[in-house]
């Protein structure tokens, strides 16, 4: 039962899922002109897309055939990718190469989803 | 005279990633480098890194715009959504001072009516971004009128501003200056506040044919002539005024542009939202 539990945990740890990534301007040296946010929480998506693909790992029928068709033949066709299936805006307000001031919205910055496609 | 938007340990790192990829185009990583560097910048809608100068001061009101975009971190949105102002699907801000160096041998104080033009170089809004909105934001200090004889005028704390493109200048004589009435408000003169005045067709115009910018004059009418001063509305910095102060009250452009990446995913936020 132990080493069932640890197998499960190590399985449910590896499922492609969202992940925690902050992003730190200052880190990456832009704190000069982004005047806000000083960084933000963008996430990532890894992990695995193990067959049978559970519902929560919100794939799409081609990413159904694809497993199935890996679990056939692992050589010519790969898994399906974890990847972002739902992305949210964020603002930023910074100062231009002409030293103007400048607020903006940008897309698909955050990662609110992670599936199987 | 590089953009180096990527810091140094960044792009040694891609450069060995690139190698990895290719490593018989070793040569051609900096290409590589550059191109996603350029990807980056086309992003932020940039030419190049920017490098602001120090002590820049940050408008007050484009944080308070911040802030206000921001405060609902779990519903964001692609467009702005603030209250009281149809800016439609704009996603891009930008503030714009005046030139104070136009203002050489402008006419300063006409008897007691203010009639000032202030001109500002909006050239930097991209050509491929649509004006949505745009507005002048003039800061009007409150004044005491209270020790003030009107007579019998039971308004003597409204004064009219009213904001001109101009059309034809006359640098010379301001006489044969053609302007053309954008916005006017009536405002009281018993409270500080900023007021705001819709300039979006002239700064459209502008846009399409920056030679065409003459900028925008202000007026600014008493209710009584000589009753009292009107430098309660801030056009033009004061000799006792520090920089600091000047840079909070100073006129303000704002334009509210759509660069056209924002509404392929309105569909997407909408079911979010909803969900």
């Amino acid at each position: 039962a132990n080493g069932r539990k640890k197998h499960q945990r190590r399985k449910l740890k590896a499922n492609c899922r969202r992940h925690s990534l902050y992003v730190d301007f200052s880190d990456v040296g832009w704190n000069d002109w982004i005047v806000a946010p000083p960084g933000y929480q963008a996430y990532y998506c890894h992990g695995e897309c193990p067959f049978p693909l559970a519902d929560h790992l919100n794939s799409t029928n081609h990413a159904i055939v694809q497993t199935l068709v890996n679990s056939v033949n692992p050589l010519a066709v790969p898994k399906a990718c974890c990847v972002p299936t739902d992305l949210s805006p964020i603002s930023m307000l910074y100062l231009n190469e002409n030293d103007q001031v400048v607020l903006k919205n940008y897309q698909d910055m955050v990662v609110e989803g992670c599936g199987c496609r | 005279g590089r953009a180096d938007l990527i810091p140094d340990a960044g792009r040694r790192n891609l450069a060995k990633q690139a190698a990895a990829y290719s490593p018989d185009k070793i040569d051609k990583n900096d290409d590589m480098i550059r191109a996603f560097e350029s990807s980056l910048l086309n992003m932020f809608g940039l030419n190049e890194r920017p490098r602001p100068r120090k002590n820049l001061v940050i408008p007050p009101y484009m944080l308070e715009l911040y802030h206000s975009q921001t405060k609902d971190p779990e519903n964001p949105s692609v467009n702005f959504n603030f209250a009281g102002k149809s800016t439609s699907t704009a996603n891009t801000v930008r503030s714009f001072h005046h030139e104070e160096e136009s203002e050489a041998g402008q006419p300063v104080w006409e008897g007691d009516e203010i009639n000032r033009r202030l001109w500002f170089n909006t050239s930097a809004v991209p050509s491929v971004e649509l004006i949505k909105a745009a507005e002048l934001r003039l800061f009007r200090e409150q004044i005491d009128v209270d020790h003030v004889q009107y007579g019998d005028s039971t308004d003597h704390h409204l004064y009219r501003v009213n904001v001109y493109e101009v059309m034809r200048p006359n640098s010379r004589t301001n006489t044969d200056t053609i302007t053309r009435l954008l916005d006017t408000k009536l405002v009281d003169v018993r409270n500080s506040s900023w007021e705001s005045f819709d300039v979006r067709s002239a700064v459209t115009k502008w846009k399409n044919s920056p030679e065409r910018n003459y900028g925008l004059e202000v007026e600014v009418v008493s209710p009584k002539r000589g009753a009292l001063s009107n430098h309660h509305v801030r056009l033009r910095r004061s000799a006792d005024m520090d920089d600091h102060a000047w840079q909070h009250r100073r006129p303000l452009l704002l334009t509210y542009t759509d660069d056209g990446k924002g509404s392929s995913n309105s569909n997407r936020v909408a079911s979010r939202q909803k969900r």
